[in-house]
């Protein structure tokens, strides 16, 4: 990706010192489940690379213009897996896909280089974004698990056996862009297979999913995943718009290829009334988010293109390929343009195009698109974990499909989730003794809650300041991620307990779980006690007006005195934690303290609150997400 | 029959077994259930079990044999 390394503050220098931490990267193996790879992509290229991992048991699988010399020492594995998907949607067509891992998509090769793609200068997309491309670790080793098909749909039967394998190939990372919401865990091979993987030691990261802004729309929110929104960048392709009665508006360009419009005035028609479009511009309602403009109208090439939004008024609009010279405006100005192209009785407009501008403030935002918390299966652990750049990131392209460039401009949770994914192969390569838990919130206390101009992070959807249900614990920054001071660790035997908690039967821990494992029904499971670097708390109207969640920390700073702060944004909730101050003497001691939230519980149903907790020495700030909602 | 079939996700309560008698144990049990029910994946790691091919009565005989702990119908992800 260009801009996305310096954005988040790795810097774009591969060769650098802003590199320092990577130096062992290499030993990382990143596992991408997803819709193949395009192994000739310079992405994937392996020079300077020393040879794989030792602990690699993966394997370069033949098929369909896919030979196992394509696989190098970057791309160290590409496995594909469709019985299950040709069981329900019969065979593929050879002539649409590749029955091997090359991708026919453009998806696993976007996201597989995000993550990890080698470093490639002088990249663009027709002359947008242009820059140094470089996944997250540029020098760790990527393995493609394809298990995705035509239409992007991926079945659970084959993503199990893509988990299965990768963790006999011994990944120490996953990067799942795939998402369905609203399943049990007992129901969801994704989670399912996550939590296998994580006991083995894996970090999986997984899209929130593309569902927003509605509340409750988030996808795999089982505490053991790392859940990953999307932000915007600092980076626009900004487009003006001038009407013939003088008026000006700020838009956002499309992506396309050649020279703008004329410079004279040109008649504007509106594609609602079907009018001729040679020679003019065409203004079109855009009606829903679906990241794929229509082209083309009346089968008649316009000379230009404005898609005015009809759905809400965000400031947020995705950049997509064009066939002509285009821009998107919001709703507001949509409705300023479309009552003058209808009143005006010879209606005149011209677009112009600025190119790729650096340095948008405010960024980041969070994307209209990025699915919502609260977690629809389990309130009270807050979803989704952070966000990372998911809107017009560019990364490696296919040979066969769209705009013919080696690099494409995509919007998604599935481009945040690689960043996520690629970052954490950089925090292992660091700390190899980490847990996939103390990665995750080595992430999550660090994450930035404001954006680039000191104020809090907004929200594309609103234009008003976000909250953790729809950032998490904020943007990942990692190079502070390096240091967290203290992390929240969690093991299997957590997990279970979480079960418990949860109320699932024995039976249905056994299949998430694959444990026999009773719970004590003696004893008094709570989710609040999952030792998870957030907290949500859920509040029943007439119930008590406490809620006590306790937590540990364990310092991987060394010694320190960490004293608390604690921030909430209504008067109707005290947050008391005890105790305030947690003295360290030594690397890896561990000290417990507890959270008492006193609400007042008559609060009105769907009330929200949202606040945090924050420990510092001095020199770290460990920063955890609060969200309370009165039910 | 092919066309009534549908995918299911079959979760298993063996653990002691070793992987070459888990996946044998796997295809037995579909085979006692039906003459053409097909297995799809065995799985080793990720889960306990595997997947397979079953007509809805196939479901419900499956389900009922020791061993078993759920069959659970294929859910289709997207990508993002």
């Amino acid at each position: 990706t260009t801009r996305t390394p310096t954005f988040l503050g790795l810097g774009d220098n591969v060769d650098g010192e802003d590199l320092r931490h990577n130096g062992s990267a290499s030993d990382v193996i990143v596992g991408v489940i997803d819709s193949g790879i395009w192994p000739e992509s310079k992405s994937f290229n392996d020079i300077g690379f020393g040879p794989v991992p030792i602990s690699w048991k993966g394997e370069c699988e033949e098929g369909m213009n896919f030979t196992a010399s394509l696989c190098n020492r970057k791309l160290i594995g590409a496995r594909f897996f469709l019985k299950g998907f040709e069981a329900e949607m019969g065979p593929i067509n050879q002539s649409d896909d590749f029955r091997s891992p090359r991708d026919s998509l453009g998806h696993g090769t976007h996201t597989s280089s995000i993550a990890a793609g080698s470093a490639v200068k002088e990249a663009a997309f027709l002359g947008y974004a242009a820059g140094v491309a470089r996944g997250m670790a540029p020098l760790a080793r990527i393995a493609m698990y394809k298990a995705c098909w035509l239409g992007g749909f991926c079945v659970s039967s084959d993503v199990l056996a893509a988990i299965d394998k990768a963790m006999e190939d011994n990944v120490n990372i996953l990067s799942l862009s795939l998402a369905l919401n609203r399943l049990d865990y007992d129901k969801d091979s994704i989670a399912i297979g996550a939590l296998a993987a994580t006991e083995h030691g894996v970090f999986v990261a997984a899209a929130g999913g593309n569902d927003g802004p509605t509340s409750s729309s988030l996808a795999n929110v089982a505490p053991w995943l790392t859940t990953v929104g999307a932000g915007t960048l600092d980076r626009k392709f900004p487009a003006t718009i001038i009407l013939g009665n003088g008026k000006v508006f700020p838009g956002e360009s499309l992506l396309f290829q050649g020279n703008g419009l004329p410079d004279e005035m040109l008649p504007i028609v509106y594609h609602r009334f079907g009018k001729e479009v040679e020679g003019s511009i065409v203004l079109d309602d855009l009606r829903f988010y679906d990241n794929e403009v229509r082209q083309s109208k009346n089968g008649k090439e316009p000379l230009g293109m404005i898609y005015a939004n009809m759905v809400f008024d965000g400031t947020e609009l995705v950049a997509t390929y064009a066939q002509s010279p285009s821009a998107v405006v919001g709703k507001e100005i949509g409705d300023e343009i479309r009552h003058y192209v209808i009143t005006e009785s010879n209606p005149t407009a011209t677009i112009k195009f600025n190119g790729t501008v650096i340095g948008y403030k405010p960024s980041p935002m969070v994307a209209g698109f990025s699915s919502r918390g609260p977690n629809s299966i389990t309130p009270e652990i807050l979803k989704p974990d952070l966000i990372a750049p998911g809107v017009n990131i560019l990364a490696a392209w296919i040979g066969v499909k769209g705009p013919d460039s080696e690099f494409n401009i995509k919007s998604g949770t599935s481009m945040a989730c690689p960043h996520v994914s690629g970052i954490a192969a950089l925090l292992k390569a660091a700390h190899p003794e980490w847990s996939p838990a103390a990665i995750r919130s080595a992430m999550m206390t660090t994450a930035k809650t404001s954006s680039n101009d000191g104020k809090p992070i907004l929200d594309s959807a609103t234009g008003k300041p976000s909250t953790p249900f729809a950032h998490g614990a904020g943007q990942v920054s990692p190079v502070s991620a390096f240091k967290p001071g203290l992390i929240y660790d969690l093991t299997a035997m957590d997990y279970l307990h979480f079960l418990c908690a949860s109320n699932y039967t024995s039976s249905q821990i056994k299949i998430i779980t694959r444990i026999e494992f009773s719970c004590d029904r003696s004893k008094e499971y709570r989710i609040s006690e999952l030792n998870y670097p957030s907290f949500a708390v859920t509040i029943n109207r007439g119930g008590g007006g406490a809620y006590t969640y306790t937590r540990i920390v364990t310092s991987v700073g060394g010694a320190g005195t960490y004293t608390v702060k604690v921030m909430s944004d209504v008067k109707a909730v005290n947050i008391s934690v005890e105790p305030a101050v947690l003295d360290f003497n030594n690397v890896n001691e561990k000290r417990s303290y507890s959270v008492i939230f006193t609400v007042n519980p008559s609060m009105p149903s769907g009330t929200n609150s949202f606040g945090s907790i924050e420990w510092s020495d001095g020199k770290h700030l460990v920063r955890s997400p609060v969200a309370l909602t009165w039910t | 029959a092919f066309s009534e079939r549908s995918s299911y996700v079959v979760h298993t309560a063996v653990t002691t077994m070793t992987s070459a008698e888990k996946f044998k144990w796997y295809e037995s049990s579909v085979k006692s259930i039906s003459a053409s029910g097909e297995v799809l994946y065995k799985y080793n790691h990720a889960i306990n079990g595997f997947s397979a091919r079953l007509t809805p009565e196939e479901v419900e005989l499956l389900s009922g044999k020791p061993g078993i702990l759920a069959v659970v119908p294929e859910v289709v992800y997207k990508l993002e």
